[in-house]
């Protein structure tokens, strides 16, 4: 890309290209491609070595969202891990939970996915992993149910926090978006602020379906965080951009790998730079 | 939708009788972005595109289509034959038992279809057997035998201490005794620029000799599912696709991107968490989806 002496179309093609080929998406890209070409009409940038300087930090703005990240400000304080199947909502609530555990917090599992196979005994092993406690009902089909039992026995136990797991589901399976806003409603029985975190989970190998996700999760469940799992293998993630634009909510954490360490803060600097 | 782009992109150019450069950049360009947004590889696009534009200049428009009409006739039709135009139906020929071996990223649906093609085989009178060779994700092993035990099918009682591609080949020989075929061999998900895990399933692969080396990948995959189905081609020489998570709203350009470029059949799709829930793949259902 930088080996040009001028921008021109060639340039703005190969930057499509990578934006493209990260995930942003036809619109953030057409909306990023727009903004340089507005500069280079105005004169303000007219070197290709400036142009990346400056892509990257639009597409930072795009991803500054400032948002209260987990902050343990209500005991006990609730977190609903919630997204479509197979993101990585079980093994990332597994690496949350270590993480807490070692700063010292009395953290309890809920396994709140009552439907997939081995889903409970999953959890549990995580449990096992991270020092975690954990509460599951084997009989009950109810995740619900299930829920409420368990607020109900966070309070009782002074738990500083509760991770909520639930059952993969797609957003465009309208009774389990219903079942997941019956879920938060009983955790408000129990807790009229809860859920204080709702997380949802996004897969960096998604392309644009993603944003349907989030807007769809968003609008029934008031997101108010995001994990993005998978960013260890080569695609990179870009749905992000345009979904924080759009709905601002901030990137919580990247998960980087299977194992309990895999998880860290999102440090949008890095991201950008990736991109590229 | 598409065709209402395109017909107010043709709008513009009305009482053109003819397909010419000019009048097609436009239209293209339209179907492009269509391409783009659905998911489909940036490449894969371009090149799809310049097919197109070749079969479609100096065309006449037919009289009874407009032209923006007979745009989507011509890309319908070229998708169509690139997604479909091969076999379709599972290879189980050979001395019994063969295996059926899935592999992909992780969380892309490989237990759950594991379950879903011995349930097709059951129904289709064979006696298939599951094989969990996932000794590392937690309860993988007990997934899939809750899974066999809703099919109804045998499961291999697979020790998590043995490595994999042994666990296998006593699999095999564990098949054969107890007249089972073919079995279905669910993999752990992998990362295709894991070194040592793909190695892995080439050795699987070249112990057991499996008549079916599938590659399940989710629906909703991005511009990222070039390089994962390369790369799993590379190492396994696949034998064909499932797509998964299909019943969702994602467009799956993916499946476009994939079948362009290892060239290999989409045999099965799967269309929901049931088991039953598994349907033959149509090119030209999925060539709507995609153009949207
Ligand atoms: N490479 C990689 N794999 C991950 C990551 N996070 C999760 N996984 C893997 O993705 C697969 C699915 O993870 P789960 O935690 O079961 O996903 P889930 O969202 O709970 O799935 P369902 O409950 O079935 O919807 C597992 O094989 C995980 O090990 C990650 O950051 N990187
Ligand atoms: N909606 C939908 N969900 C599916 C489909 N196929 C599988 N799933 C779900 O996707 C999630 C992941 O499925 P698994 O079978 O555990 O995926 P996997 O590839 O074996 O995962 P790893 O072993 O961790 O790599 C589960 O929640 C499944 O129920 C499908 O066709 N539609
Ligand atoms: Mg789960
Ligand atoms: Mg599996």
């Amino acid at each position: 890309v930088l080996g040009k002496k001028e921008i021109d179309e060639d340039l703005l093609e190969e930057l499509e290209e990578i934006l493209i080929t990260s995930d942003l998406g036809v619109m953030t890209t057409q909306a990023l491609i727009d903004s340089v070409q507005q500069k280079v009409k105005r004169k303000e940038l007219d070197n290709p070595e400036r142009l990346k300087e400056f892509l990257q930090q639009e597409i930072h703005r795009f991803l500054d969202v400032p948002g209260k990240l987990i902050d343990f400000s209500q005991k006990p304080f609730i977190i609903l891990v919630i997204g479509v199947n197979g993101v990585g909502k079980t093994t990332t609530i597994g690496k949350l939970a270590g993480r807490f555990q070692r700063e010292g917090k009395k953290v309890l599992m809920v396994a709140g996915d009552t439907f997939r196979a081995a889903a409970g005994e999953q959890l549990e092993i995580w449990a096992e992993r991270s020092g975690a406690e954990i509460i599951r009902q084997k009989e009950v089909s109810d995740p619900s149910a299930v829920v409420f039992d368990a607020v109900k026995a966070a309070k009782a136990r002074e738990m500083d926090i509760v991770l909520i797991d639930t059952a993969g589901r797609l957003h465009t399976r309208v009774n389990l978006m219903e079942e997941l806003k019956k879920i938060r409603r009983v955790i408000q029985k129990e807790i009229p602020d809860g859920p204080h975190k709702t997380l949802l989970i996004l897969d960096a190998t998604m392309g644009q379906n993603a944003i349907s996700q989030a807007r769809i999760f968003h609008e029934a469940m008031e997101i108010n965080g995001i994990i993005l799992t998978k960013l260890d293998g080569t695609a990179k993630g870009g749905i992000i951009v345009g979904i924080c634009n759009e709905l601002k909510i901030p990137i919580e954490y990247i998960g980087i790998g299977e194992k309990a360490d895999d998880l860290q803060p999102f440090n949008p600097d890095e991201f950008v730079r990736a991109l590229f | 939708s598409l065709s209402e782009r395109l017909n107010l992109t043709f709008k513009k150019l009305k009482g053109q009788g003819k397909l010419s450069e000019a009048n097609m950049k436009e239209g293209l360009r339209e179907v492009r972005l269509a391409l783009l947004e659905a998911d489909v590889h940036y490449k894969v696009a371009k090149d799809f595109i310049d097919r197109v534009k070749e079969r479609s200049l100096g065309q006449e428009v037919l009289a009874s289509l407009t032209p923006a009409q007979q745009v989507i006739k011509i890309v319908q039709e070229e998708l169509t034959g690139l997604m479909g135009g091969s076999r379709q139906d599972l290879n189980l020929a050979g001395r019994p038992p063969v295996a059926i071996m899935l592999a992909g990223l992780q969380g892309s649906g490989k237990t759950t279809t594991a379950g879903k093609l011995a349930l097709y085989l059951k129904e289709k009178n064979f006696r298939p057997g599951l094989v969990p060779a996932d000794v590392y994700r937690p309860a993988a092993i007990d997934q899939l035998q809750k899974v066999g035990g809703v099919a109804g099918v045998e499961v291999y009682p697979s020790d998590p201490k043995i490595n994999p591609v042994a666990l296998c080949l006593s699999a095999m020989e564990w098949g054969k005794q107890n007249g089972l075929n073919p079995l279905i061999l669910d993999t752990a998900g992998r990362l295709h620029i894991d070194q040592a895990l793909m190695t892995e399933l080439k050795q699987i692969k070249e112990q057991v000799r499996p008549n079916e080396i599938l590659l399940v990948a989710d629906a909703m995959t991005g511009q990222d599912a070039v390089n994962v189905a390369q790369k799993f081609n590379e190492w396994l020489e696949l034998s064909g696709v499932i797509l998964t998570k299909m019943e969702g709203d994602a467009r799956g350009g993916a499946a476009l991107s994939i079948k362009s470029v290892i060239q290999k059949p989409i045999k099965f799709i799967g269309v929901g968490e049931k088991l039953e829930a598994l349907e033959p793949f149509h090119p030209d259902r999925m060539a709507s989806r995609i153009l949207g």
